[in-house]
């Protein structure tokens, strides 16, 4: 389980 | 979060602002492409779908509607303000951006990491993103000077960009299984494009001259 899906980026 | 790529999003938020600032007080878009505004708020307006689905933090939200916000209020000035828009140099301005949206989609079809449609709308905003900065580099080749504004406006996108490449290096080594080759390369494109706009701005800055691009 990731703790932030892959696109925490801007 | 990492310094760098903390840096890279307030050079990202400086360079909407400038624009912003530049346009709604002199009330003037000269020297600005419409085409590269319309091209990046299509690209947030693709990368941003995941807005209202995935909360990822206060911050990242806040951040997506300011770019939107930006983008948009910025193409509807060009567009549609009475007094900007006389501005607008639509005879310059003359990229055919859609053949720079048609080939990014196609390749977003052929190369993502997952053939979803959000996956494929994100893919295609990272690879237009890439390109967008071209009608803009284009117009300031043909209308040779720029105001700093606009060369200030410029450099901090290019800047944003290339701090986001050393947050990918850092994110590379310090978290496990951080790859994105998609993002590396496309990031990487955009930075090179800048290149040659960066070594003329260096160059009038170091030697304290107006910024002159070669034609």
């Amino acid at each position: 389980y990731q703790k932030h899906p892959k696109k925490d980026e801007l | 979060m990492n310094i760098f790529r903390f840096a890279g999003d307030m050079t990202h938020l400086a360079s909407v602002l400038v624009l912003l600032l530049k346009i709604h007080t002199i009330k003037s878009c000269a020297g600005i492409s419409l085409k590269t505004q319309e091209l990046y708020a299509l690209v947030f307006a693709t990368r941003y779908l995941d807005l209202f689905t995935d909360y990822i933090s206060l911050y990242n939200t806040l951040m997506k509607l300011i770019f939107l916000g930006s983008s948009f209020s910025i193409v509807w000035y060009i567009r549609y303000h009475k007094i900007v828009r006389r501005s607008y140099d639509k005879d310059q301005d003359t990229f055919r951006h859609y053949f720079l949206v048609l080939p990014c989609l196609l390749l977003a079809l052929l190369i993502n990491e997952k053939f979803t449609f959000r996956e494929v709308m994100w893919t295609f905003s990272l690879y237009l993103e890439a390109v967008a900065i071209l009608p803009q580099l284009v117009l300031l080749q043909r209308t040779r000077n720029i105001d700093n504004l606009t060369g200030q406006y410029v450099f901090l996108l290019g800047a944003y960009r290339a701090l986001y490449i050393l947050n990918w290096i850092y994110r590379y080594f310090t978290e496990p299984h951080y790859v994105h080759w998609i993002t590396w390369i496309s990031g990487l494109v955009q930075t090179l494009l800048y290149a040659d706009f960066f070594y003329y701005y260096f160059q009038s800055w170091k030697n304290n001259v107006k910024l002159e691009l070669p034609a």
